[in-house]
């Protein structure tokens, strides 16, 4: 029975898709049975692992607003034991559709359900906002992972999502908890990231993980090639840190 | 009468909030009056400005939502002639309360014509999604600047924005045109940033910035001193960037 993991933040560009590819891959690589759920319009994720956008393919949009189910959609990657249920342009148009129809907070979860003991662990990679697509993984999910940058802004924009977090706990799903505020983009080499670090660790010291994701360009690479950066660049320090965080989160299984 | 620009992208940490503090204070150094309404429940240009959180104080959620005047929520910044809208994040409970009022996406353009007379420009930093919010400020606007970082994501979301901008184009605001695409966080030490930088002059050779503005360690430390990097360090590479950007907007003009 899957453990679903939404990896949400409303702050832009923190590394949200690029840990849904790289630690859905190193999970897989551990022996795990992994689905990533695009969530987002802009299908980073989908295009970060190599599926091109289908003219004619069924895709997420369908599975919540026209009821198409998600079996339909999944799809392999290249990473052995790794699934996607990719996203496109055409999802952008849900957050409008989604208000008047019935349960639009729940059609995520009730979609989930038919395939989750077929996996061990779901990836929901959110777009960059609080909306209905953001709020159906919250709903659906046991868990969520938090990436901030080392970056000022990064602190701000917790408060938000911590609060928008206790407000699905009340209404939508009491037993959604924290699974984990993953640092991203660290550059030891400059004092914001080691002063938000400390902060970070300061005010969420239970929350946090271990495991830090340092800048490195070899992560930002690996999407022009469809890869994931355990097949781009193994050695790489993103990579390793993406293993290390796998292990991390199965251990804390 | 100010010319209204929406600085928007859909895609998140692309350097929205930093382009509007930094563009702001150097348009405002050059002279010009001007104006910055932070349109995100985030509140980074807000906070980057030095502005803080005044609990019982006006914001722009109480001028989209209860029809105050712009007015009454307008404040000065530490860089003369910059004056700042502020934002928070009651502005979260935006999007979906402006559903169901009258003339839901046009709201900020009626705010903003009383004021439209003291100001030569006035720039509207978007949240990181499509939504109400940054349909206001495409719908209030006369251009759209368009920031990207010099990643590989960067291309893909840029049609969604472009199709955005048609729709508002043909139902809302018939006038509004691309002020230009301006990349961001070059790195010129890596391929990435010269193979997007290459495409995206190539793709889009008329809308495109002459400017570039450089990664720089010292605009990502700016906010935490609330201050524009005019004033932080405006002899880094990232200050002379956005003065050469401030010229070449007013040379657009
Ligand atoms: N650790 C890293 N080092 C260097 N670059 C990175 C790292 N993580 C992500 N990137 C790059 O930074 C950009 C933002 O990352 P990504 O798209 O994963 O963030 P996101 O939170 O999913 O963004 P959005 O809010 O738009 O969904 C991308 O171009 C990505 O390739
Ligand atoms: N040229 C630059 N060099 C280095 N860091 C930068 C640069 N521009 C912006 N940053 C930093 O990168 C992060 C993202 O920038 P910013 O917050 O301005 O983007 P945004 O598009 O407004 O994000 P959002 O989508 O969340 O609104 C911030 O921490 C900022 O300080
Ligand atoms: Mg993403
Ligand atoms: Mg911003």
């Amino acid at each position: 029975y899957a453990r679903i993991v939404a990896i949400a933040n409303q702050k832009g560009g923190v590394g949200k898709s690029t840990t849904a590819i790289n630690l859905g891959a190193y999970l897989a690589m551990e022996g795990k049975r992994v689905l990533v759920v695009d969530l987002d319009p802009q299908s980073n994720a989908t295009s970060g692992l190599g599926i091109g956008p289908g003219v004619g393919d069924l895709q997420i949009y369908d599975v919540l607003v026209n009821e198409v189910s998600l079996e339909e959609i999944i799809v392999r990657t290249s990473t052995e034991g790794l699934d996607l249920a990719p996203s496109s342009l055409r999802l952008a148009g849900a957050e409008v559709e989604l208000v008047s129809l019935y349960s639009r907070e729940g059609r995520l979860k009730k979609s989930l359900e038919p395939v989750r003991d077929r996996y061990d662990i779901i990836l929901v990679d959110c777009p960059p906002s609080l909306g209905l697509l953001t709020v159906n993984a919250l709903a659906a999910a046991d868990e969520v992972m938090i990436p901030i940058q080392c970056e000022y802004y990064a602190l701000e924009g917790l408060v938000l999502l911590l609060r928008t977090i206790e407000k699905i706990r009340v209404y939508l799903n009491p037993d959604l908890r924290i699974g984990g505020i993953l640092l991203t983009m660290h550059d030891a080499r400059t004092n914001i990231s080691k002063q938000v670090m400390e902060e970070v660790r300061k005010q969420y010291p239970n929350e946090t993980f271990v495991t830090v994701i340092p800048r490195n360009v070899r992560l930002s690479e690996a999407p022009s090639y469809g890869q994931p950066i355990s097949q781009y660049d193994p050695q790489s320090r993103g990579a390793q840190a993406y293993q290390d965080l796998a292990k991390e989160v199965i251990s804390h299984g």
